[in-house]
């Protein structure tokens, strides 16, 4: 975090933007559900915070070496543990797992601390992990109050059961909280939502008719299409990008060329060593030189610095490789590969340095051109602003919908590449209190600092509007104009299904101009369409509920995006209704960008709100020229009163026959 | 009949009125008709679900699950799941 919010526009020392506006998101309370919290760390300090919100209704319990009198105060106002969902199915994990854990609130694995403090975490001046990413750190909403919901265990890497999740939803909704912080979820193939399986999507449509906004992740199973997780359209889905900020490693070769790679290294720079790359001598010529299946025998490795290549985007190849090096005494460690963003040092600050395969080629040919290759591996630099492009992260889960392809998800990204933030000293890469991580977990509380912020700003406002706020006003294009793009293979122009609405662009969401808000009724709708059946949908919302004969479309339901996963001949018509927020007299055009090969036209044109028109119906029509199946193609429809831009995605896939697999 | 018990989560939906203790003690007694008692109703209850929504967490065997699903009042009876960090 000491770049991610000035890359957000929320600088700490601006005294016009949304964090200054909405008083640092003072008197919000923040749920966080995870694997509780390290309440010693700076970020939780309550300077500065006045008392409890008086509405506050939660405890903060004490358990194992977590003393609620001590360690909570008026930051940390809510603390407590589920667990019993967990032991009554999987036995004594805390006994068995061999991880250091806490029956208390008290986080071992870390990961619910960097998760707490990057949404609410207090400022903390001029930090840096391992010495990069110097700087001033902080949470989105460093006024906000955090309530501690640990329903995760460090068990396989942090594990949470459903019945333990319910309960917490159950607990924060007495509480009174403001928003929840879901860093959790569950792999494809998913659980409808009405499912309790799911747990989060069941609890989330209750604490949303509360008037609680769900912030989950998106999950980490990117660059595949489909791999999207937390898909209820009432929950507010994250998306992972990188930010404005690069750990530059030069590697000086033996012929003076200089290349550039990205490492957390902290030694200090080496001289030139040599430098090898394993061939291999039988049928296949590359084997021996497979990261993750390093040969070393039969090399002299000792005192040399070592190149490999792998097509895996996980951490195993670079461990595995470092330890081969390590064992056969080599200095360093050249890895190419697929470039993925995400760093993390090696084990023990071995020096190694990520390059793509571009970079690896070149240091390969550079080794087969000379006899003694030798190399200078330099500690990294970090590079901030202009020259470095926030793009979607690899690992950031992709849409389509697989529950429900009309529904777009993800709804909106937000920087979870290289997060600096709180570290509970157990967690094996912290250093010093800090800890850098990546995933849409780091990506989900940088929202739920937002919607912080939003709240304090807009407290009537309904989840479904503060949702609508930031996709409607997100970017779509770097500050430069140029569209932001998606790490895959190969890297391509970002669209709907890896960002939403976008990059998070909170300044603009806190005054959006219109909104397309949603109710109860309005998930109703969704649940009829989705021909759930009148008695789990009346039990849901609590109301009796009678779906109508003819089903409702779940194209209408009134969303901030328009989603056709399947048009033939026959144009199709999706109502929407917007709400004015802005200034009640007020004129909005609209403009449309259809997708490639689609006619898209909108009536009315013109939208005229004044003092007692306040919401506003529209139909948008659609139909194909193509005559063919295609693939999901994209555009937009922009309302503007020259002030607001309220732009929403449309995304259209035509079919002329039933698919059969293709995404 | 405790390895038999898987954890279930017996969902009742939007709660029917604001004491958190009747809820409970509704959950208690839908659980007694299924398993004989109200002391083992006790023993196999994992959590009450009652503010937020009704329902509640408890052990039970595949048949307890399926009678406990035909009751009125209940939604739905559904098994235990684990999720992730991200």
């Amino acid at each position: 975090t000491t770049r991610s919010w000035d890359s957000l526009g929320l600088s700490y020392e601006s005294n016009s933007n949304l964090l200054h506006n909405s008083s640092n998101g003072d008197g919000v309370i923040i749920g966080v559900f995870d694997t509780g919290i390290w309440p010693e760390s700076k970020f939780f300090d309550e300077r500065g915070l006045g008392p409890v919100p008086s509405r506050w209704k939660g405890v903060c319990k004490s358990g194992e070496k977590f003393n609620a009198t001590q360690h909570c105060n008026r930051k940390i106002i809510g603390a407590r543990w589920f667990i019993d969902g967990f032991l009554a199915e999987y036995g004594l994990p805390l006994n068995s797992s061999g991880q250091t854990e806490f029956l208390s609130p008290r986080d071992a694995n870390g990961h619910g601390t960097h998760t707490a403090s990057t949404a609410a975490g207090s400022f903390v001046g001029n930090v840096s992990y391992k010495g990069l990413a110097g700087g001033n750190a902080r949470g989105g909403a460093p006024k906000a109050r955090v309530a501690v919901y640990k329903v995760c265990w460090n068990l396989l890497g942090g594990q949470c059961s459903s019945a333990d999740i319910l309960k917490a939803f159950d607990e924060a909704i007495h509480d009174g909280v403001d928003v929840l912080s879901l860093s959790i979820g569950f792999g494809i193939p998913l659980y409808a939502d009405v499912d309790e399986r799911d747990g989060i999507a069941t609890g989330s449509f209750h604490a949303v008719a509360n008037g609680i906004s769900v912030v989950c992740g998106a999950g980490n199973d990117g660059p595949s299409a489909q791999t999207v997780q937390n898909t209820a359209p009432w929950i507010l889905t994250v998306a992972a990008n990188s930010i404005d900020r690069a750990f530059l490693a030069s590697i000086t070769l033996g012929n003076n060329k200089t290349l550039v790679g990205q490492a957390l290294i902290t030694r200090k720079e080496n001289a030139f060593t040599g430098l090898l790359y394993p061939e291999s001598h039988g049928l296949d010529p590359t084997a021996s030189a497979i990261c993750q299946a390093l040969t070393l025998n039969g090399t002299d490795a000792a005192g040399k610095v070592v190149l490999c290549f792998t097509s895996m985007s996980g951490r195993i190849a670079i461990t595995s490789a470092t330890s081969a090096v390590r064992e056969a005494g080599g200095v360093g460690l050249i890895v190419a590969k697929h470039p993925s963003g995400a760093l993390y040092p090696c084990p023990g600050d071995f020096p190694c340095v990520e390059v793509d395969y571009e970079v690896g080629t070149k240091i390969l040919f550079y080794i087969r051109s000379t006899r003694f290759p030798v190399v200078r591996l330099s500690p990294p630099k970090t590079v901030v602003g202009k020259p470095v492009s926030a793009k979607v992260a690899f690992f950031s889960s992709r849409g389509p919908n697989s529950v429900a392809p009309a529904i777009l998800k993800p709804d909106i990204t937000a920087p979870g590449v290289n997060i600096l933030a709180a570290a509970s000293p157990l967690d094996e890469f912290a250093d010093n209190g800090y800890v850098m991580h990546s995933g849409t977990s780091m990506a989900t509380p940088h929202i739920s600092g937002i919607v912080a912020l939003l709240k304090a700003l807009h407290p009537t406002w309904s989840p479904a509007a503060i949702k609508s706020a930031i996709i409607t006003t997100a970017r779509t294009a770097a500050p430069s104009g140029l569209t932001i793009f998606s790490e895959g293979s190969p890297q391509k122009l970002a669209d709907p299904f890896d960002f939403g609405g976008g990059i998070v662009n909170p300044n603009a969401a806190a005054d959006p101009g219109l909104v397309y808000d949603m109710g109860t009724s309005d998930y109703a709708h969704y649940l009829c369409a989705m021909h759930y059946n009148n008695s789990a949908i009346s039990h849901l919302i609590g109301n009796l509920t009678k779906c109508p004969l003819q089903k409702p479309s779940v194209l209408d339901v009134n969303l901030p995006s328009i989603t056709i996963p399947s048009i033939r001949t026959t144009p199709i018509v999706v109502t929407r209704t917007v709400t004015n927020v802005g200034s009640p007299n007020s004129i909005y055009e609209a403009t449309i960008e259809p997708p490639s090969g689609v006619l898209v036209s909108v009536k009315p044109e013109f939208l005229v709100f004044n003092s007692t028109i306040e919401k506003i119906s529209f139909q948008v029509t659609i139909s194909t020229t193509h005559q063919m199946n295609t693939d999901y193609l994209f555009g937009s429809l922009t309302w503007t009163d020259k002030v607001h831009i309220v732009r929403i995605p449309l995304s259209v896939r035509t079919e002329m026959f039933q698919p059969y697999g293709n995404d | 009949r405790r390895v038999e018990g898987k954890v279930h989560i017996v969902y009742m939906g939007e709660k029917q009125h604001n004491d958190p203790g009747m809820i409970t003690d509704s959950h208690h007694h839908l659980l007694a008709k299924i398993v004989g008692s109200k002391q083992k109703a006790s023993e196999l209850m994992v959590y009450s679900y009652k503010h937020g929504f009704s329902g509640f967490a408890a052990k039970l065997t595949e048949s307890e699950a399926k009678k406990i699903a035909e009751l009125p009042g209940v939604v739905r009876v559904i098994p235990n799941t684990l999720h992730r960090l991200q």
